[in-house]
Protein backbone atom coordinates (compact mmCIF):
# COMPACT_ATOMS: atom_id res chain seq x y z
CA UNK A 1 0.00 0.00 0.00
CA UNK A 2 3.13 2.32 0.85
CA UNK A 3 4.53 1.53 -2.54
CA UNK A 4 1.31 2.50 -4.66
CA UNK A 5 0.93 5.96 -2.49
CA UNK A 6 4.79 6.40 -3.76
CA UNK A 7 4.38 5.86 -7.10
CA UNK A 8 1.10 7.95 -7.42
CA UNK A 9 3.30 10.83 -5.57
CA UNK A 10 5.69 10.49 -8.47
CA UNK A 11 3.08 10.29 -11.38
CA UNK A 12 1.59 13.55 -9.77
CA UNK A 13 4.52 15.15 -9.74
CA UNK A 14 5.20 13.98 -13.51
CA UNK A 15 1.83 15.28 -14.62
CA UNK A 16 2.67 18.37 -12.77
CA UNK A 17 5.47 19.55 -14.73
CA UNK A 18 3.38 18.59 -17.87
CA UNK A 19 0.74 21.13 -16.99
CA UNK A 20 3.18 23.46 -15.59
CA UNK A 21 5.07 23.40 -18.91
CA UNK A 22 1.91 23.49 -21.25
CA UNK A 23 1.29 27.00 -19.74
CA UNK A 24 -1.53 25.62 -17.43
CA UNK A 25 -0.40 27.67 -15.27
CA UNK A 26 -0.13 27.64 -11.64
CA UNK A 27 -3.82 27.87 -10.15
CA UNK A 28 -5.27 25.35 -12.71
CA UNK A 29 -2.52 22.94 -12.01
CA UNK A 30 -3.56 22.86 -8.43
CA UNK A 31 -7.22 22.60 -8.94
CA UNK A 32 -6.19 19.92 -11.30
CA UNK A 33 -3.64 17.90 -9.05
CA UNK A 34 -6.01 18.23 -6.01
CA UNK A 35 -8.59 17.02 -8.14
CA UNK A 36 -6.74 13.38 -8.91
CA UNK A 37 -5.85 13.79 -5.43
CA UNK A 38 -9.23 13.58 -3.99
CA UNK A 39 -10.02 11.06 -6.40
CA UNK A 40 -6.57 8.15 -5.34
CA UNK A 41 -8.49 8.69 -1.77
CA UNK A 42 -11.30 7.43 -2.76
CA UNK A 43 -9.43 4.77 -4.40
CA UNK A 44 -11.21 5.70 -7.83
CA UNK A 45 -7.71 5.23 -9.80
CA UNK A 46 -5.78 2.30 -10.91
CA UNK A 47 -2.13 3.13 -11.77
CA UNK A 48 -0.40 6.13 -13.48
CA UNK A 49 -2.14 5.45 -16.86
CA UNK A 50 -5.54 5.63 -15.04
CA UNK A 51 -4.03 9.00 -13.30
CA UNK A 52 -2.95 10.35 -16.92
CA UNK A 53 -6.53 9.32 -18.94
CA UNK A 54 -8.52 11.21 -15.90
CA UNK A 55 -6.78 14.10 -15.50
CA UNK A 56 -6.75 14.30 -20.12
CA UNK A 57 -10.81 13.69 -19.74
CA UNK A 58 -10.93 16.41 -16.87
CA UNK A 59 -9.33 19.17 -18.83
CA UNK A 60 -11.03 17.68 -22.06
CA UNK A 61 -14.47 18.22 -20.48
CA UNK A 62 -13.59 21.45 -18.90
CA UNK A 63 -13.13 22.66 -22.45
CA UNK A 64 -16.35 20.93 -24.11
CA UNK A 65 -18.21 22.28 -21.55
CA UNK A 66 -17.70 26.07 -22.94
CA UNK A 67 -17.31 24.64 -26.66
CA UNK A 68 -19.60 25.79 -29.33
CA UNK A 69 -19.77 26.90 -33.22
CA UNK A 70 -19.60 30.57 -34.25
CA UNK A 71 -23.02 30.53 -36.33
CA UNK A 72 -22.49 33.55 -38.81
CA UNK A 73 -25.83 33.44 -40.01
CA UNK A 74 -27.44 34.97 -37.08
CA UNK A 75 -27.49 38.23 -38.28
CA UNK A 76 -26.56 40.22 -41.81
CA UNK A 77 -24.42 41.72 -41.90
CA UNK A 78 -23.03 39.82 -39.03
CA UNK A 79 -20.51 41.99 -37.35
CA UNK A 80 -17.27 40.33 -35.56
CA UNK A 81 -14.96 42.94 -33.62
CA UNK A 82 -11.49 41.54 -33.11
CA UNK A 83 -9.11 42.70 -30.06
CA UNK A 84 -6.18 41.98 -28.12
CA UNK A 85 -2.49 42.88 -27.38
CA UNK A 86 -0.01 44.09 -29.52
CA UNK A 87 1.25 41.35 -31.94
CA UNK A 88 -0.49 37.90 -31.26
CA UNK A 89 -2.00 38.02 -34.85
CA UNK A 90 -5.70 39.80 -34.90
CA UNK A 91 -4.69 41.60 -38.67
CA UNK A 92 -3.66 37.78 -39.52
CA UNK A 93 -6.68 35.93 -37.92
CA UNK A 94 -9.24 38.48 -39.64
CA UNK A 95 -7.50 37.41 -43.26
CA UNK A 96 -7.62 33.98 -42.44
CA UNK A 97 -11.36 34.18 -41.42
CA UNK A 98 -12.26 36.39 -44.22
CA UNK A 99 -10.95 33.94 -46.56
CA UNK A 100 -12.69 30.98 -44.76
CA UNK A 101 -16.25 32.81 -45.59
CA UNK A 102 -15.24 33.91 -49.36
CA UNK A 103 -15.21 30.09 -49.88
CA UNK A 104 -18.31 29.82 -48.68
CA UNK A 105 -19.65 32.36 -51.33
CA UNK A 106 -20.03 34.94 -48.64
CA UNK A 107 -19.71 38.77 -49.19
CA UNK A 108 -17.10 39.76 -46.70
CA UNK A 109 -15.81 42.94 -45.77
CA UNK A 110 -12.92 44.52 -43.70
CA UNK A 111 -12.88 47.72 -41.82
CA UNK A 112 -8.61 48.59 -40.69
CA UNK A 113 -9.56 49.98 -37.06
CA UNK A 114 -6.15 50.15 -36.57
CA UNK A 115 -5.46 53.29 -37.39
CA UNK A 116 -2.25 53.94 -35.26
CA UNK A 117 0.30 51.39 -35.93
CA UNK A 118 2.42 51.96 -39.19
CA UNK A 119 1.16 50.10 -42.04
CA UNK A 120 -1.57 48.57 -40.18
CA UNK A 121 -4.11 49.33 -43.03
CA UNK A 122 -1.38 48.49 -46.07
CA UNK A 123 -1.16 44.57 -44.10
CA UNK A 124 -4.90 44.67 -44.19
CA UNK A 125 -5.22 45.63 -47.41
CA UNK A 126 -2.98 43.33 -49.22
CA UNK A 127 -4.80 40.08 -46.77
CA UNK A 128 -8.19 41.88 -48.52
CA UNK A 129 -6.82 41.75 -52.13
CA UNK A 130 -5.56 38.32 -51.27
CA UNK A 131 -9.34 36.82 -50.35
CA UNK A 132 -11.46 39.24 -52.42
CA UNK A 133 -13.29 41.42 -49.63
CA UNK A 134 -12.93 45.21 -49.49
CA UNK A 135 -11.36 46.93 -47.02
CA UNK A 136 -12.83 50.29 -45.30
CA UNK A 137 -9.79 52.55 -44.22
CA UNK A 138 -8.65 55.88 -43.71
CA UNK A 139 -5.62 57.58 -43.28
CA UNK A 140 -3.05 56.81 -40.58
CA UNK A 141 -3.68 58.52 -37.27
CA UNK A 142 -7.60 58.57 -37.91
CA UNK A 143 -10.46 57.82 -34.85
CA UNK A 144 -10.97 54.42 -35.31
CA UNK A 145 -14.31 54.91 -34.08
CA UNK A 146 -14.87 56.75 -37.65
CA UNK A 147 -13.39 53.67 -39.68
CA UNK A 148 -16.04 51.77 -37.74
CA UNK A 149 -18.50 53.99 -38.34
CA UNK A 150 -18.15 54.55 -41.72
CA UNK A 151 -17.56 50.22 -42.46
CA UNK A 152 -20.99 49.80 -40.57
CA UNK A 153 -22.93 51.66 -43.07
CA UNK A 154 -20.86 50.40 -45.85
CA UNK A 155 -21.36 46.75 -44.93
CA UNK A 156 -25.20 47.39 -44.54
CA UNK A 157 -25.28 49.73 -48.38
CA UNK A 158 -23.50 47.19 -49.98
CA UNK A 159 -25.48 43.95 -48.49
CA UNK A 160 -22.47 42.33 -47.24
CA UNK A 161 -22.76 38.74 -45.24
CA UNK A 162 -20.11 39.55 -42.70
CA UNK A 163 -17.93 42.18 -41.36
CA UNK A 164 -14.43 42.28 -39.48
CA UNK A 165 -13.40 44.61 -37.52
CA UNK A 166 -9.54 44.68 -36.82
CA UNK A 167 -8.51 47.12 -34.08
CA UNK A 168 -4.76 48.28 -33.05
CA UNK A 169 -3.02 45.81 -30.38
CA UNK A 170 -3.64 47.34 -26.81
CA UNK A 171 -2.09 46.18 -23.43
CA UNK A 172 -5.56 45.59 -21.16
CA UNK A 173 -3.88 47.85 -18.28
CA UNK A 174 -3.94 51.02 -20.67
CA UNK A 175 -7.13 52.25 -19.77
CA UNK A 176 -7.02 55.08 -22.20
CA UNK A 177 -6.44 52.51 -25.05
CA UNK A 178 -9.31 50.42 -23.26
CA UNK A 179 -11.51 53.44 -23.03
CA UNK A 180 -10.95 53.65 -27.32
CA UNK A 181 -12.16 50.31 -27.95
CA UNK A 182 -15.47 50.63 -25.16
CA UNK A 183 -15.83 53.99 -27.89
CA UNK A 184 -15.52 51.53 -30.63
CA UNK A 185 -17.88 49.28 -29.43
CA UNK A 186 -20.85 51.82 -28.63
CA UNK A 187 -20.29 53.40 -32.32
CA UNK A 188 -21.09 49.99 -34.17
CA UNK A 189 -23.44 49.01 -31.68
CA UNK A 190 -25.62 52.58 -32.55
CA UNK A 191 -25.25 51.95 -36.02
CA UNK A 192 -26.55 48.56 -36.50
CA UNK A 193 -28.59 47.47 -33.65
CA UNK A 194 -27.27 43.93 -32.02
CA UNK A 195 -23.99 44.12 -33.03
CA UNK A 196 -20.97 43.77 -32.86
CA UNK A 197 -22.38 40.22 -32.53
CA UNK A 198 -19.34 38.54 -32.52
CA UNK A 199 -16.21 39.89 -29.85
CA UNK A 200 -13.13 37.71 -30.48
CA UNK A 201 -10.35 37.66 -28.17
CA UNK A 202 -6.90 36.98 -29.80
CA UNK A 203 -4.38 35.05 -27.49
CA UNK A 204 -0.95 33.83 -28.53
CA UNK A 205 -0.37 30.19 -27.78
CA UNK A 206 3.39 31.18 -26.22
CA UNK A 207 1.63 33.52 -23.81
CA UNK A 208 2.29 32.70 -20.12
CA UNK A 209 -0.33 33.55 -17.20
CA UNK A 210 -0.70 36.97 -18.06
CA UNK A 211 -3.31 35.80 -20.60
CA UNK A 212 -6.00 35.51 -17.35
CA UNK A 213 -5.27 39.13 -16.97
CA UNK A 214 -5.78 39.67 -20.81
CA UNK A 215 -9.05 37.64 -20.53
CA UNK A 216 -10.57 39.45 -17.32
CA UNK A 217 -9.65 43.10 -18.53
CA UNK A 218 -10.95 42.63 -22.15
CA UNK A 219 -14.32 40.78 -21.10
CA UNK A 220 -15.14 43.51 -18.54
CA UNK A 221 -14.07 46.25 -21.19
CA UNK A 222 -15.66 44.66 -24.62
CA UNK A 223 -18.10 41.67 -23.48
CA UNK A 224 -15.61 39.27 -25.53
CA UNK A 225 -18.12 36.09 -26.73
CA UNK A 226 -14.93 33.61 -27.90
CA UNK A 227 -11.33 33.12 -28.05
CA UNK A 228 -9.12 32.61 -30.85
CA UNK A 229 -5.71 30.70 -29.86
CA UNK A 230 -2.42 31.42 -32.76
CA UNK A 231 0.56 30.29 -33.60
CA UNK A 232 -0.19 26.69 -32.23
CA UNK A 233 1.69 25.83 -35.16
CA UNK A 234 4.88 26.21 -33.00
CA UNK A 235 6.45 24.58 -30.01
CA UNK A 236 3.76 26.30 -27.25
CA UNK A 237 0.94 24.36 -25.98
CA UNK A 238 -1.40 26.92 -25.26
CA UNK A 239 -2.29 25.50 -22.50
CA UNK A 240 -3.73 29.01 -20.59
CA UNK A 241 -6.71 28.66 -22.87
CA UNK A 242 -7.89 25.71 -20.35
CA UNK A 243 -8.11 28.42 -17.32
CA UNK A 244 -9.02 31.29 -20.05
CA UNK A 245 -11.98 29.62 -21.35
CA UNK A 246 -13.14 28.11 -17.93
CA UNK A 247 -12.84 30.67 -15.99
CA UNK A 248 -14.74 33.45 -18.21
CA UNK A 249 -16.90 30.46 -20.29
CA UNK A 250 -15.40 31.80 -23.33
CA UNK A 251 -15.42 28.91 -26.65
CA UNK A 252 -12.12 28.98 -28.28
CA UNK A 253 -13.56 29.33 -31.69
CA UNK A 254 -10.59 29.06 -34.34
CA UNK A 255 -6.97 28.40 -33.62
CA UNK A 256 -4.39 29.76 -35.90
CA UNK A 257 -1.81 27.19 -37.02
CA UNK A 258 0.45 29.06 -39.37
CA UNK A 259 0.62 32.58 -41.21
CA UNK A 260 -1.18 31.27 -44.62
CA UNK A 261 -4.25 32.50 -45.45
CA UNK A 262 -5.69 28.66 -45.09
CA UNK A 263 -3.92 28.22 -41.55
CA UNK A 264 -6.98 28.37 -39.57
CA UNK A 265 -8.76 25.14 -37.66
CA UNK A 266 -11.82 24.51 -35.59
CA UNK A 267 -11.09 24.09 -31.89
CA UNK A 268 -11.10 20.51 -31.24
CA UNK A 269 -10.73 19.87 -27.36
CA UNK A 270 -9.64 16.30 -27.56
CA UNK A 271 -6.81 16.70 -29.74
CA UNK A 272 -5.73 20.12 -28.00
CA UNK A 273 -5.55 17.79 -24.73
CA UNK A 274 -3.24 14.72 -26.50
CA UNK A 275 -0.85 17.42 -28.11
CA UNK A 276 -0.33 18.41 -24.39
CA UNK A 277 0.42 14.83 -23.31
CA UNK B 1 4.16 39.82 -2.34
CA UNK B 2 6.70 37.30 -2.02
CA UNK B 3 7.96 38.82 0.97
CA UNK B 4 5.02 39.03 2.63
CA UNK B 5 3.79 35.38 2.35
CA UNK B 6 7.88 34.64 3.77
CA UNK B 7 6.86 36.83 6.63
CA UNK B 8 4.10 34.91 7.88
CA UNK B 9 5.91 31.46 7.26
CA UNK B 10 8.48 32.45 9.47
CA UNK B 11 6.25 33.68 11.97
CA UNK B 12 7.06 30.44 13.62
CA UNK B 13 10.93 30.92 13.37
CA UNK B 14 11.00 33.54 15.59
CA UNK B 15 14.04 33.11 18.34
CA UNK B 16 15.66 30.06 16.35
CA UNK B 17 18.92 31.13 15.54
CA UNK B 18 20.01 29.18 12.43
CA UNK B 19 18.05 28.18 9.22
CA UNK B 20 17.70 24.56 8.31
CA UNK B 21 16.95 22.06 5.95
CA UNK B 22 13.35 21.88 7.95
CA UNK B 23 12.57 25.46 8.76
CA UNK B 24 12.91 27.01 5.25
CA UNK B 25 11.12 24.20 3.08
CA UNK B 26 7.96 26.06 3.55
CA UNK B 27 9.90 29.34 2.79
CA UNK B 28 11.34 27.69 -0.32
CA UNK B 29 7.61 26.39 -1.44
CA UNK B 30 6.64 29.96 -1.44
CA UNK B 31 9.60 31.14 -3.38
CA UNK B 32 9.30 28.37 -5.97
CA UNK B 33 4.99 29.34 -6.19
CA UNK B 34 6.50 33.15 -6.74
CA UNK B 35 8.29 32.09 -9.34
CA UNK B 36 6.11 29.71 -11.72
CA UNK B 37 3.29 32.37 -11.28
CA UNK B 38 6.01 34.62 -13.09
CA UNK B 39 6.27 32.76 -15.62
CA UNK B 40 9.56 31.44 -14.95
CA UNK B 41 10.27 28.27 -16.85
CA UNK B 42 9.43 24.84 -14.47
CA UNK B 43 13.53 23.73 -14.59
CA UNK B 44 14.58 27.21 -14.18
CA UNK B 45 12.81 27.58 -10.98
CA UNK B 46 13.88 23.87 -9.55
CA UNK B 47 17.60 24.33 -10.06
CA UNK B 48 17.02 28.17 -8.48
CA UNK B 49 15.02 27.33 -5.70
CA UNK B 50 18.12 24.40 -4.94
CA UNK B 51 20.79 27.28 -4.97
CA UNK B 52 18.92 29.85 -2.92
CA UNK B 53 18.48 26.54 -0.56
CA UNK B 54 22.28 26.11 -0.56
CA UNK B 55 22.73 29.28 0.30
CA UNK B 56 19.91 29.81 3.22
CA UNK B 57 20.86 26.17 4.70
CA UNK B 58 23.34 26.99 7.81
CA UNK B 59 23.33 30.81 7.45
CA UNK B 60 22.89 32.58 10.87
CA UNK B 61 19.48 34.18 11.14
CA UNK B 62 20.66 37.88 11.55
CA UNK B 63 19.97 40.12 14.82
CA UNK B 64 18.76 42.94 12.03
CA UNK B 65 16.45 41.07 9.28
CA UNK B 66 13.81 38.69 10.23
CA UNK B 67 14.32 35.48 8.66
CA UNK B 68 11.46 36.19 6.54
CA UNK B 69 13.70 39.29 5.04
CA UNK B 70 16.57 37.03 4.98
CA UNK B 71 15.35 34.86 2.52
CA UNK B 72 13.58 37.35 0.70
CA UNK B 73 17.60 38.92 0.39
CA UNK B 74 18.81 35.79 -0.26
CA UNK B 75 16.10 34.97 -3.06
CA UNK B 76 16.16 38.89 -4.52
CA UNK B 77 20.49 38.79 -4.58
CA UNK B 78 20.84 35.50 -6.41
CA UNK B 79 18.14 36.60 -9.18
CA UNK B 80 20.19 39.69 -9.79
CA UNK B 81 23.10 37.48 -10.30
CA UNK B 82 21.17 35.00 -12.35
CA UNK B 83 20.43 38.24 -14.41
CA UNK B 84 23.56 39.43 -14.97
CA UNK B 85 24.19 41.09 -11.71
CA UNK B 86 25.81 44.53 -13.36
CA UNK B 87 28.18 42.91 -15.81
CA UNK B 88 28.53 44.88 -18.91
CA UNK B 89 25.26 44.33 -20.73
CA UNK B 90 26.03 47.65 -23.79
CA UNK B 91 25.82 47.29 -27.24
CA UNK B 92 28.76 45.82 -28.65
CA UNK B 93 29.89 48.10 -31.58
CA UNK B 94 33.56 48.04 -31.25
CA UNK B 95 34.14 46.89 -34.93
CA UNK B 96 34.90 48.32 -38.24
CA UNK B 97 32.23 50.76 -39.42
CA UNK B 98 29.24 49.72 -40.84
CA UNK B 99 28.82 47.53 -37.75
CA UNK B 100 25.83 45.37 -38.14
CA UNK B 101 22.68 44.38 -35.84
CA UNK B 102 20.41 41.35 -36.64
CA UNK B 103 17.16 41.39 -35.14
CA UNK B 104 15.10 37.91 -34.45
CA UNK B 105 12.58 36.47 -33.08
CA UNK B 106 8.94 34.76 -32.86
CA UNK B 107 6.10 36.18 -35.00
CA UNK B 108 4.62 39.55 -33.59
CA UNK B 109 7.03 39.48 -30.53
CA UNK B 110 8.00 43.83 -31.78
CA UNK B 111 11.11 43.26 -33.51
CA UNK B 112 9.82 46.31 -36.41
CA UNK B 113 9.07 47.95 -33.88
CA UNK B 114 12.30 47.31 -32.20
CA UNK B 115 14.51 48.42 -34.94
CA UNK B 116 13.02 51.70 -35.09
CA UNK B 117 13.29 52.44 -31.23
CA UNK B 118 16.85 50.89 -31.65
CA UNK B 119 17.68 53.78 -34.34
CA UNK B 120 16.60 56.26 -32.65
CA UNK B 121 18.80 55.48 -29.26
CA UNK B 122 21.46 54.68 -32.04
CA UNK B 123 21.27 58.48 -33.61
CA UNK B 124 20.66 59.66 -30.02
CA UNK B 125 24.26 58.54 -29.39
CA UNK B 126 25.92 60.45 -32.43
CA UNK B 127 25.67 57.41 -34.91
CA UNK B 128 24.32 56.89 -38.19
CA UNK B 129 21.97 53.41 -38.34
CA UNK B 130 20.67 52.26 -41.53
CA UNK B 131 17.50 50.32 -41.62
CA UNK B 132 17.31 47.01 -43.30
CA UNK B 133 13.75 45.86 -44.07
CA UNK B 134 14.65 42.27 -44.85
CA UNK B 135 11.15 40.38 -43.73
CA UNK B 136 9.57 39.40 -47.47
CA UNK B 137 7.04 37.67 -46.13
CA UNK B 138 4.47 39.53 -43.96
CA UNK B 139 2.33 41.78 -45.60
CA UNK B 140 3.37 45.59 -45.79
CA UNK B 141 6.33 44.60 -43.55
CA UNK B 142 9.02 46.38 -45.27
CA UNK B 143 6.17 49.61 -45.52
CA UNK B 144 6.10 49.65 -41.91
CA UNK B 145 9.72 49.45 -41.16
CA UNK B 146 9.95 52.65 -43.98
CA UNK B 147 7.24 54.02 -42.57
CA UNK B 148 9.09 54.08 -38.64
CA UNK B 149 12.40 55.19 -40.84
CA UNK B 150 9.97 58.50 -42.44
CA UNK B 151 8.73 59.21 -38.70
CA UNK B 152 12.37 59.37 -37.42
CA UNK B 153 13.63 61.00 -40.39
CA UNK B 154 15.83 58.40 -40.96
CA UNK B 155 17.28 55.72 -44.04
CA UNK B 156 15.77 53.50 -44.88
CA UNK B 157 17.12 50.75 -47.35
CA UNK B 158 14.83 50.18 -50.29
CA UNK B 159 14.02 46.58 -49.96
CA UNK B 160 11.38 44.77 -52.12
CA UNK B 161 9.26 42.12 -51.48
CA UNK B 162 9.94 39.87 -54.30
CA UNK B 163 13.69 40.18 -53.45
CA UNK B 164 15.50 37.18 -51.13
CA UNK B 165 16.04 38.39 -47.28
CA UNK B 166 19.99 37.65 -48.02
CA UNK B 167 20.53 39.46 -51.18
CA UNK B 168 18.38 41.93 -49.83
CA UNK B 169 21.22 41.72 -46.67
CA UNK B 170 24.17 41.66 -48.71
CA UNK B 171 23.53 44.45 -50.90
CA UNK B 172 22.36 46.67 -47.67
CA UNK B 173 25.62 46.06 -46.03
CA UNK B 174 27.16 47.28 -49.21
CA UNK B 175 25.24 50.32 -49.68
CA UNK B 176 26.07 51.22 -46.16
CA UNK B 177 29.50 50.94 -46.59
CA UNK B 178 29.44 52.99 -49.64
CA UNK B 179 27.04 55.77 -47.82
CA UNK B 180 28.65 56.15 -44.53
CA UNK B 181 26.55 54.20 -42.22
CA UNK B 182 28.10 53.09 -39.22
CA UNK B 183 25.76 50.81 -37.99
CA UNK B 184 23.02 48.60 -39.99
CA UNK B 185 19.77 47.44 -38.47
CA UNK B 186 18.51 44.01 -40.02
CA UNK B 187 15.05 43.51 -39.53
CA UNK B 188 13.82 39.89 -40.38
CA UNK B 189 10.53 38.11 -40.62
CA UNK B 190 9.28 36.64 -37.19
CA UNK B 191 9.73 32.70 -37.21
CA UNK B 192 9.76 29.41 -34.60
CA UNK B 193 12.78 27.88 -33.91
CA UNK B 194 11.53 24.95 -35.21
CA UNK B 195 11.52 25.78 -38.96
CA UNK B 196 14.51 24.61 -40.45
CA UNK B 197 13.99 26.53 -43.68
CA UNK B 198 13.57 29.77 -42.15
CA UNK B 199 16.41 29.15 -39.32
CA UNK B 200 18.88 28.53 -42.33
CA UNK B 201 17.24 31.77 -43.83
CA UNK B 202 19.23 33.64 -40.83
CA UNK B 203 22.10 31.84 -40.77
CA UNK B 204 23.12 32.59 -44.30
CA UNK B 205 21.63 36.13 -43.44
CA UNK B 206 24.52 36.25 -40.62
CA UNK B 207 27.44 34.82 -42.57
CA UNK B 208 26.24 37.29 -45.33
CA UNK B 209 26.81 40.59 -43.02
CA UNK B 210 29.22 38.78 -39.82
CA UNK B 211 26.85 40.87 -37.31
CA UNK B 212 28.59 42.08 -33.93
CA UNK B 213 25.03 41.81 -32.49
CA UNK B 214 22.29 39.17 -33.00
CA UNK B 215 19.77 40.48 -30.76
CA UNK B 216 16.59 37.74 -29.98
CA UNK B 217 13.50 39.71 -29.55
CA UNK B 218 11.25 38.20 -26.88
CA UNK B 219 7.60 39.18 -25.07
CA UNK B 220 8.07 40.12 -21.76
CA UNK B 221 4.52 37.80 -21.52
CA UNK B 222 5.90 34.53 -23.10
CA UNK B 223 5.19 31.58 -20.94
CA UNK B 224 7.46 28.28 -20.44
CA UNK B 225 8.30 28.04 -23.82
CA UNK B 226 10.66 31.04 -23.59
CA UNK B 227 13.17 28.21 -22.74
CA UNK B 228 12.84 26.48 -25.80
CA UNK B 229 12.18 29.55 -28.24
CA UNK B 230 16.14 30.72 -27.06
CA UNK B 231 17.55 27.49 -26.96
CA UNK B 232 16.10 27.13 -30.40
CA UNK B 233 17.49 30.30 -31.64
CA UNK B 234 20.67 30.40 -29.55
CA UNK B 235 21.97 26.81 -30.56
CA UNK B 236 21.21 27.58 -34.04
CA UNK B 237 22.17 31.06 -34.64
CA UNK B 238 23.99 32.50 -31.62
CA UNK B 239 22.34 35.15 -29.95
CA UNK B 240 24.38 38.12 -28.56
CA UNK B 241 21.77 39.61 -26.45
CA UNK B 242 17.99 40.18 -25.58
CA UNK B 243 15.39 42.93 -26.09
CA UNK B 244 12.51 41.86 -23.45
CA UNK B 245 9.07 44.01 -25.40
CA UNK B 246 5.43 44.94 -23.97
CA UNK B 247 7.19 45.87 -20.66
CA UNK B 248 4.51 48.33 -20.04
CA UNK B 249 2.22 45.89 -19.67
CA UNK B 250 1.33 43.65 -16.16
CA UNK B 251 2.82 40.42 -17.43
CA UNK B 252 5.87 39.51 -14.77
CA UNK B 253 8.34 39.08 -17.19
CA UNK B 254 9.55 35.79 -16.13
CA UNK B 255 10.72 34.52 -19.51
CA UNK B 256 13.23 36.74 -19.00
CA UNK B 257 14.95 34.69 -16.42
CA UNK B 258 14.48 31.75 -18.24
CA UNK B 259 15.80 33.00 -21.48
CA UNK B 260 19.07 34.01 -19.26
CA UNK B 261 19.40 31.06 -17.28
CA UNK B 262 19.31 28.89 -20.48
CA UNK B 263 21.53 31.17 -23.12
CA UNK B 264 23.61 33.19 -20.78
CA UNK B 265 22.93 35.91 -22.69
CA UNK B 266 22.16 39.08 -21.41
CA UNK B 267 19.25 41.20 -21.47
CA UNK B 268 20.27 44.66 -23.39
CA UNK B 269 16.79 46.41 -23.90
CA UNK B 270 13.87 46.45 -22.69
CA UNK B 271 10.37 48.13 -24.89
CA UNK B 272 8.30 49.85 -22.24
CA UNK B 273 5.47 50.88 -24.84
CA UNK B 274 4.38 51.50 -28.74
CA UNK B 275 6.06 54.84 -29.72
CA UNK B 276 9.88 55.05 -30.80
CA UNK B 277 11.11 56.24 -27.52
CA UNK B 278 10.20 53.59 -25.34
CA UNK B 279 13.23 51.86 -25.38
CA UNK B 280 15.78 51.21 -22.24
CA UNK B 281 18.65 49.83 -21.41
CA UNK B 282 18.24 46.68 -18.75
CA UNK B 283 18.27 46.94 -14.91
CA UNK B 284 18.89 43.87 -13.05
CA UNK B 285 17.28 45.22 -9.96
CA UNK B 286 14.03 46.51 -11.93
CA UNK B 287 13.10 43.36 -13.49
CA UNK B 288 13.85 40.89 -10.38
CA UNK B 289 11.78 43.73 -8.27
CA UNK B 290 8.84 43.52 -10.32
CA UNK B 291 8.96 39.71 -10.51
CA UNK B 292 9.28 39.83 -6.75
CA UNK B 293 6.26 42.17 -6.36
N1 LIG C 1 3.20 30.88 -37.11
C1 LIG C 1 2.11 31.63 -36.97
N2 LIG C 1 2.22 32.96 -37.08
C2 LIG C 1 1.09 33.70 -36.95
C3 LIG C 1 -0.16 33.13 -36.67
N3 LIG C 1 -1.08 34.15 -36.60
C4 LIG C 1 -0.41 35.29 -36.83
N4 LIG C 1 0.92 35.02 -37.04
C5 LIG C 1 2.01 35.95 -37.30
O1 LIG C 1 2.16 36.78 -36.17
C6 LIG C 1 2.63 38.06 -36.57
C7 LIG C 1 1.71 39.12 -36.03
O2 LIG C 1 0.46 38.98 -36.68
P1 LIG C 1 -0.55 40.21 -36.83
O3 LIG C 1 -1.74 39.69 -37.53
O4 LIG C 1 0.15 41.39 -37.41
O5 LIG C 1 -0.87 40.49 -35.30
P2 LIG C 1 -1.75 41.66 -34.71
O6 LIG C 1 -2.38 41.16 -33.48
O7 LIG C 1 -2.68 42.19 -35.73
O8 LIG C 1 -0.63 42.72 -34.35
P3 LIG C 1 -0.85 44.27 -33.95
O9 LIG C 1 -1.92 44.79 -34.84
O10 LIG C 1 0.46 44.89 -34.18
O11 LIG C 1 -1.24 44.26 -32.53
C8 LIG C 1 2.71 38.02 -38.09
O12 LIG C 1 4.05 37.71 -38.45
C9 LIG C 1 1.79 36.88 -38.47
O13 LIG C 1 2.14 36.27 -39.68
C10 LIG C 1 -0.26 31.69 -36.53
O14 LIG C 1 -1.30 31.09 -36.29
N5 LIG C 1 0.91 31.00 -36.70
N1 LIG D 1 2.92 48.06 -25.66
C1 LIG D 1 3.99 47.71 -26.39
N2 LIG D 1 3.81 47.30 -27.64
C2 LIG D 1 4.89 46.97 -28.37
C3 LIG D 1 6.21 47.03 -27.86
N3 LIG D 1 7.06 46.64 -28.85
C4 LIG D 1 6.29 46.35 -29.92
N4 LIG D 1 4.98 46.55 -29.63
C5 LIG D 1 3.81 46.32 -30.47
O1 LIG D 1 3.75 44.93 -30.74
C6 LIG D 1 3.15 44.71 -32.02
C7 LIG D 1 4.07 43.85 -32.85
O2 LIG D 1 5.22 44.60 -33.16
P1 LIG D 1 6.07 44.33 -34.47
O3 LIG D 1 7.24 45.25 -34.40
O4 LIG D 1 5.22 44.38 -35.67
O5 LIG D 1 6.52 42.83 -34.19
P2 LIG D 1 7.42 41.92 -35.10
O6 LIG D 1 8.25 41.07 -34.22
O7 LIG D 1 8.18 42.72 -36.09
O8 LIG D 1 6.35 41.01 -35.82
P3 LIG D 1 6.61 40.04 -37.07
O9 LIG D 1 7.47 40.76 -38.03
O10 LIG D 1 5.27 39.75 -37.60
O11 LIG D 1 7.26 38.82 -36.50
C8 LIG D 1 2.89 46.09 -32.59
O12 LIG D 1 1.56 46.43 -32.30
C9 LIG D 1 3.83 46.98 -31.83
O13 LIG D 1 3.39 48.31 -31.76
C10 LIG D 1 6.38 47.46 -26.49
O14 LIG D 1 7.47 47.54 -25.93
N5 LIG D 1 5.23 47.79 -25.82
MG1 LIG E 1 -2.93 44.12 -36.46
MG1 LIG F 1 8.21 42.60 -38.14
Amino acid sequence: LLGKKQIDADVLEELEEILITADMGVKTTVELIRTLEQRLKRNELGDGEALKAALKQEISDRLAQVNSDLDVSAAKPFVILVIGVNGVGKTTTIGKLAAQYRRAGKKVLLAAGDTFRAAAAEQLEIWGERVGAEVVRHKEGADPSAVAFDACKAAVARDCDILLIDTAGRLHTKVNLMEEMKKIRRVIEREIPGAPHETLLVLDAATGQNAVSQASLFKEAAQVTGLILTKLDGTAKGGIVVAVSHEFSLPVRYIGVGEGVEDLRRFEPQQFVDAIF
Amino acid sequence: ALSDKLESVFKKLRGQGVMTEDNIKEALREVRLALLEADVNFKVVKDFVERVREKAVGTLVLQSLSPGQQVVKIVHDELVALMGGDEDNSLDLAAKPPVSIMMVGLQGAGKTTSCGKLARYLKSQRRKPLLVPADVYRPAAIEQLKTLGRQLSMEVFDSQADQKPVDICSKALKYAELSGFDTVIFDTAGRHQIDDYLMDELVHIREAVEPREILFVADAMTGQEAVNVATGFNDRLGITGVVLTKLDGDAKGGAALSIKAVTGKPVKFVGLGEKLDALEVFHADRLVSRILG
